[in-house]
């Protein structure tokens, strides 16, 4: 089971006897209660605490470092593996769709990607594709406002494709074209089916997951089942500038192989930023 | 006599990487197993019992303890004055203005006259969001212009329903981040203006340890009586919830299993044990 190897990791560190090894043992466990409290998914971290150690007892502690640096700098490292290399994230023409679970900031987002956009000289269509929430429409229109944007909408239109398609048939020779989501449990199999079938049909260069930075445990999860529906391409973990770390982001990662692409900073159409993995771990970690 | 319990690290172990997977925060999946071990300590297993169950029973009867904490009754106390003022506050996308068209409709059902006010006035589409939703309930809406000030929109729904007996005012408020100081002081002002009877904090079950985190800086900023945690539905454990409870010694008194009006469920800690055990 999980804890069996998780208490041999920890029991065969406190076992040795040598200062040293009860050294490791401590920043062990201190390294396994940051990710913890990161959100860092529990199997990950069990994963990444094993690979700290192993790596520990083969590699020898660098002339100019200590064995507490050290141990720190082999998980940085680890978590930068599963980050992947940065995507340098180009300002090109492009489709592109945004899910994610309620509230994690998709609207907010599809109004910044606009702006950015915007800035890199493009034309944007925001998409209004959520026909569930109450006041999407209004809200996305007002957004597009804020931004330049144009904006497409069918109100009252209860079905997601027709909007979608409609949008796509007017605004077919624009650069870029936006399409915001309703929010949904991607673990329900009806929701989910709605996003294939707006994929079907917008055949989108970009699916972005948007993630909240406070997620939980649910993170993997919700990410592995979008990215059934239509392949996820980039990550955009919204709510950095609230205490919450952004771990549970690091397992959407992991599961579905996309970067992260940007974060979210704020409530303004400004607040967005390119992924800095650096300063994301850094901050992590406390 | 039977026999004794044995060693409880496996057990605690296994249960502590299934608390954390299920959002409790690991202070608290560390003082349950705290409290587990002083529950059994001592303990024997009787001739015929099986020891599994044992445990079980034991880690119920734990949480059950942890849970333990007073839950008033909003409707009943919305019976006692007129008009019983209701504020509504969180972090952003917590689910603050469903939850308010949920408790709309509650009270109305239960003959209050209701108004909302749309104390949101700063995010794209607040406005309308609530509006829309007053209409489908029939429920007034108390708004001003986008932009205008939180306060005096609360201000004015609290004035327009002391005008009318056996009527609950639900302030719907902006998102907003536990580490803004501008907007935790916009939010005092809008609690010192509209002074209401009960302060309601919305968390999303789907966040992890930062629930814990955000319900602190809330209560110290603006105090808060009690927590609703939302989207339970969306597949969680609601492992946050024990944090709450036991760490921050406030009552969850609604869970929101939904998006319709009908979807806030009473807070029953027996169907929450049976939720986050199995
Ligand atoms: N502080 C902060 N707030 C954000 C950020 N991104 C989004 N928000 C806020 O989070 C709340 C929810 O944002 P929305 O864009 O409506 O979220 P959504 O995912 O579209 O929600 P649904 O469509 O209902 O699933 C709003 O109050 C936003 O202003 C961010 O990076 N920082
Ligand atoms: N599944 C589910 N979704 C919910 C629940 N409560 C709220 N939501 C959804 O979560 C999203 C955000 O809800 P809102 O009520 O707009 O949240 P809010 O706190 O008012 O958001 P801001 O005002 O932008 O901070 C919407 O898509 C809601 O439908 C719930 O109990 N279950
Ligand atoms: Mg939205
Ligand atoms: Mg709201």
């Amino acid at each position: 089971s999980l804890s069996k190897s998780l208490r041999e990791t920890l029991r065969k560190i406190s076992r040795s006897t040598s200062i040293d090894d009860n050294l490791i043992n401590e920043v062990v466990r201190e390294i396994q209660r940051a990710l913890i409290l990161a959100d860092v998914d529990i199997n990950l971290t069990i994963e990444l605490t094993r690979k700290v150690e192993q790596r520990a007892k083969n590699e020898p502690v660098p002339k100019n470092s200590n064995p507490r640096n050290h141990l720190i700098l082999i998980v940085y490292e680890e978590l930068l593996n599963i980050l992947g290399k940065p995507r340098e994230f180009k300002a090109k023409p492009a489709t592109i769709m945004l899910v994610g679970l309620y509230g994690q900031g998709k609207t907010t987002s599809a109004g910044k990607l606009a702006r950015f956009y915007i800035k890199h000289g493009f034309k944007v269509v925001l998409i209004a594709a959520d026909t569930q929430r109450v006041g999407a429409y209004e809200q996305l229109e007002q957004i597009s406002k804020q931004v330049g944007a144009d904006f497409f909408g069918i109100y009252g239109e209860k079905d997601s494709r027709k909007i979608v398609s409609g949008a796509l048939s007017k605004y077919s020779n624009w650069d870029v074209k936006i399409i915001d989501t309703s929010g949904r449990n991607a673990l329900n199999e009806d929701l989910l089916e709605e996003i294939r079938g707006i994929a079907e049909i917008a055949k989108p260069d970009e699916v972005m997951l948007i993630l909240d930075a406070s997620i939980g445990q649910q993170a993997g999860k919700q990410a592995e089942a979008f990215n059934k529906a239509a392949k996820i391409t980039g990550v955009i973990i919204t709510k950095l500038d609230g205490t919450a770390k952004g771990g549970g982001a690091i397992s959407a990662v992991a599961k579905t192989g996309a970067p992260i692409l940007f974060i979210g900073t704020g409530e303004h159409l400004d607040d967005l930023e390119y992924f800095n993995p650096a300063r994301f771990l850094s901050r992590l970690l406390g | 006599l039977g026999k004794p319990i044995g060693d409880l690290d496996e057990f605690t172990d296994d249960l502590k990487i299934s608390l954390l997977e299920a959002d409790v925060s690991l202070a608290t999946a560390e003082k349950l197993s705290d409290n587990l071990k002083g529950k059994l300590k001592g303990k024997r297993i009787k001739f015929g019992e099986d020891r599994d169950k044992v445990l079980k029973e034991a880690v119920k009867s734990t949480i059950t303890d942890m849970l333990k904490i007073k839950i008033p009754n909003l409707y009943s106390m919305a019976s006692s004055k007129s008009p019983f003022i209701i504020l509504l506050v969180g972090m952003n996308g917590t689910g603050k203005t469903t939850t308010a068209a949920k408790l709309a409709y509650e009270f109305k059902k239960r003959d209050h006259y209701v108004v909302i006010a749309a104390a949101d006035t700063f995010r794209a589409g607040a406005i309308d969001q609530i509006f829309i939703h007053g209409e489908k309930l029939g429920v007034k809406v108390v708004k001003h212009q986008a932009g205008s000030d939180p306060a005096s929109v609360a201000f004015d729904a609290v004035s327009h329903a002391s005008k009318y007996p056996r009527s609950v005012v639900i302030i719907d408020t902006a998102g907003r981040m536990q580490t803004n100081k501008n907007l935790l002081e916009e939010m005092k002002k809008i609690k010192r203006v509209s002074k209401p009877d009960f302060t309601i904090l919305t968390v999303d079950a789907l966040s992890g340890n930062d629930a814990l985190n955000q319900a602190k800086m809330f209560d110290e900023a603006v105090g808060i009586d009690a927590i609703v945690v939302t989207k339970i539905d969306a597949d969680t454990k609601g492992g946050s919830i024990l944090s709450l409870i036991y760490e921050l010694k406030k009552p969850v008194i609604f869970v929101g299993n939904g998006q319709t009006y009908e979807d806030l469920m009473e807070f029953d800690p027996n169907w929450y044990i049976k939720n986050i055990i199995d």
